[in-house]
């Protein structure tokens, strides 16, 4: 059956950065992203997942030119709005496997993971879309990240 | 200048679950993913942030029919890995705003949560992709959750 992937795309100009313990209320996100902007940091992933408790975690993605500016801002916004600690990290990079409608079909983001886990490759961030199943993973893997994806789906490395 | 944001999409057959303090080592994404896929579980966003310790918390929406088989596979797999703890819930609904090469403008995305804030609707998951930036919130509160943010960004309402 089609898998209907028709693509593997990597960045390495990555930093991550992540922002524990944010009080789980409206207007947190919007305060830190807001800063973030009127700063002209370029965010590229935002990432939340869901919480059990009153407090949430932030973490997203910059060009790794920007981390310096991002970094003052979280450090700024955390104090203003109580959150807890914060982490950052530019050796990082992203891999994603890209193709129409496959999002949606069971077992296709499950073979991505299989080949990062098959060479012992750490998911450090997942991120989705309908076309699109993005993981960040350290970066001096994603040389090896990308050819195992490739492998996997029978894609050409180029 | 232009926001380039073309539409607001929304998606009430959602069902949220969260599967918190797996151990954070290659293969653990997998094996969660792979069962799910065997159940012919449709899953939709896949959301995993940024972690500072040794474990990490997965994060992922299916549709509504979907979440009774999604939590008799998450409870097998949790005992499998040893995870912690785990939380789902089928009174959330997802609003996205999209369109071509948004997110890597600064401030789109602040402006959707600006909207979300000022209605007092909190943000439970936040995944985005270039052009889509996507919110999962109460799902009593989406009517006015696409109202406001389709009013930020001056669409007419459908
Ligand atoms: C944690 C953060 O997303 C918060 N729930 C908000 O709505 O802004
Ligand atoms: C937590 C989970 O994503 C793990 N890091 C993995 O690689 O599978």
């Amino acid at each position: 059956k089609e898998i209907m992937v028709s693509g593997v795309a990597y960045d390495v100009n990555v930093a991550k950065i992540a922002l524990f313990d944010v009080p789980d209320q409206p207007g947190i996100a919007y305060r830190l992203f807001k800063a973030l902007a009127d700063e002209r940091v370029n965010v590229d992933m935002i990432i939340q997942s869901a919480k059990r408790n009153h407090t949430n975690d932030i973490s997203f993605t910059v060009v790794q030119d920007d981390l310096g500016t991002a970094v003052k801002v979280v450090e700024r916004i955390k104090a203003e709005i109580g959150a807890g600690d914060f982490i950052f990290d530019d050796g990082v990079a992203k891999v994603s496997i890209v193709g129409a409608g496959m999002i949606t079909r069971p077992g296709v983001a499950a073979m991505m993971f299989e080949a990062l886990a098959d060479a012992g490759i750490n998911i450090e961030m997942i991120s989705t879309s309908e076309v699109k199943v993005s993981c960040v993973v350290k970066g001096d893997q994603i040389k090896q990240a990308v050819q195992v994806v490739h492998a996997k789906f029978d894609l050409a490395a180029d």
